[in-house]
């Protein structure tokens, strides 16, 4: 563990926890894309799928089952609580994210790892996270204006796979043999389609202005 | 070892 995952791994719950509150508390979510959620209740469903067979810490474990449990309980909310699902915005979150799971899958059967069940899910889900936030960024561009609450929410969630990389940069340096082209690529990508959503995040700091 | 068999991030 070193601090740039650290404070990956604190960033994202903080992303999670962030989405939790807006929900849960104001019973609102609005300018969430349902269809962002759902692909990442998939993501880490494949990509936790070890969490009954290798061990690796209680830290590691702790955070498998909180963002398992965050993701399909926003999952749940925004589709069965009667005052939640009334804010969900269904006539604009209308990404085909179905679209997106099939060719993250056939790549995964391409280009992973291992050729083991476990590794190829686990590809999958890098692939399927590296885009699961375009339905989220497309709810975005038609909402035009965001509550800070959501803004926060994707600035967070883009943010950790960027301390990721930096992660990842430290470890090539620090550990032999610490190579993983696959991730590393998955997550560059990732980063990169939050560059226009930070460009616009930041003008917001500068301007003090809602999110446009 | 750890790290060849499994993945230790999240």
């Amino acid at each position: 563990m070193n601090i740039f995952r650290l404070a990956g791994d604190m960033t994202h719950l903080a992303s999670v926890l962030v989405l939790l509150l807006k929900i849960h508390t104001i019973k609102s979510c609005a300018g969430v894309s349902l269809r962002t959620q759902e692909l990442y209740a998939i993501v880490f469903a494949t990509r936790y799928l070890d969490i009954f067979t290798s061990f690796v810490s209680v830290y590691n474990t702790f955070m498998k089952l909180v963002f398992l449990g965050s993701s399909f309980s926003i999952v749940w909310y925004m589709r069965y609580h009667k005052a939640v699902h009334r804010t969900y915005d269904r006539e604009q979150d209308t990404f085909r994210h179905w679209f997106l799971v099939l060719p993250c899958l056939v790549l995964a059967l391409l280009i992973h790892e291992k050729f083991t069940f476990l590794e190829v899910l686990w590809t999958f889900s890098l692939y399927l996270e590296a885009v699961a936030i375009l339905p989220q960024l497309v709810l975005l561009q038609r909402t035009r204006n965001i509550d800070n609450l959501t803004g926060q929410y994707i600035f967070l969630l883009g943010g950790y796979r960027g301390l990721y990389i930096l992660n990842w940069i430290y470890r090539y340096f620090t550990e032999p043999h610490f190579v993983h082209w696959i991730t590393w690529i998955a997550g560059l990508v990732q980063t990169l389609l939050y560059a226009d959503f930070f460009y616009y995040y930041f003008l917001r700091f500068i301007g003090g202005r809602g999110v446009e | 070892a750890k790290e060849e068999e499994g993945h230790d991030e999240l």
